[in-house]
Parts: C-alpha cells; structure tokens; sequence
C-alpha cells in the first residue's frame, strides 16, 4: 500500500532533467521522463509534460528530428 | 515558393524517428 | 531595398498559427512557420520558436512521429 500512495511523475513535485523515451500506453501518448537529483524515472502524459516542461520535450523531439529526400 | 529560400523545403519531408525502446507507434496516424 | 527592410519572421509581431516544416540550413534547423490572419509564411531559427512558440513546435513535432528511420 505505501507502494501505491507513492507520489509519481510529476506529483513527485521533483524537476525533470531530460525525457528519454516515448510509449504509447492504451491510446495515450506517454513520455518517460529523469527527474533532476534523482536516478528515477517515471511514465507521465505527454499533454501534461508539453505544458510543465515543454524545453524538456522539444530536446527530446529535436535529437530524432531528421529529414528524408522525397522520391519523384 | 517563388521565394528562394523555399529551395531549402524542396524534396525534403521531415520526420521525428522513435527508435525508443518503448515506443510501440507514434500517436498521430495521419500523413504529413 | 524597400523588400529588404521589410520584417522578416518573428520580427512581423504576428502570431504563429502552424510550423509547417522544418529543414536544416548549414547545421541549424529552420522551421518554416505560417502567421495567424495572414498568408504569408517566413524562415525561422528552431531555438527562436521554441522559446516563442513552444506549442506549436511540440504539435509539429507531434505530427511527424515515426518509428521507421527509411520512409516505405
């Protein structure tokens, strides 16, 4: 049960530090975010972290940004 | 386009590549 | 020359409706950014809109996901 009532994500009220993976859980868009001062790592949603650290997740998005030739 | 520096668009389509070991698909099906 | 002065990007004062593509110029990433109530659409430095408009970047991002690193 303490298990359980462990704040997690962004409850934690701990700063992300970087986003270092993305999954999509049941239809729902999720981030898998480190927290600064902290080895753990959390699954939060997407829509709440563009809005809470939005530098965090355009780095991530920006790393895998490439851009490929269109055939004729 | 007339203006050159659309030039720098042409023949190019970006893309974000999720190579993640936790993504299983990206969340927006539609084409570019 | 009156071309010439005329602002360019941010520097319009419009507000960003859509990143509608990105490209790298020389190592630096570009997005090319449409204005609200307005047809024109200009260059813009990548770390300038994603201070700017944050939003707008992530939902470009957003749109572009792909787990495949060659196009089909």
């Amino acid at each position: 049960r303490a298990a359980a009532d462990k704040p997690r994500g962004f409850a934690k009220g701990l700063d992300p530090e970087q986003i270092i993976s993305a999954a999509d859980r049941s239809g729902e868009w999720m981030f898998l975010a480190k927290w600064k001062d902290s080895e753990e790592a959390d699954l939060v949603l997407a829509k709440e972290a563009n809005v809470k650290c939005p530098q965090n997740v355009i780095a991530f998005y920006e790393e895998r940004l490439t851009s490929h030739s269109c055939p004729e | 386009w007339s203006d050159t520096r659309g030039l720098l668009f042409r023949g190019k389509v970006p893309v974000v590549v999720l190579q993640d070991i936790l993504a299983v698909k990206p969340p927006c099906t539609k084409s570019p």
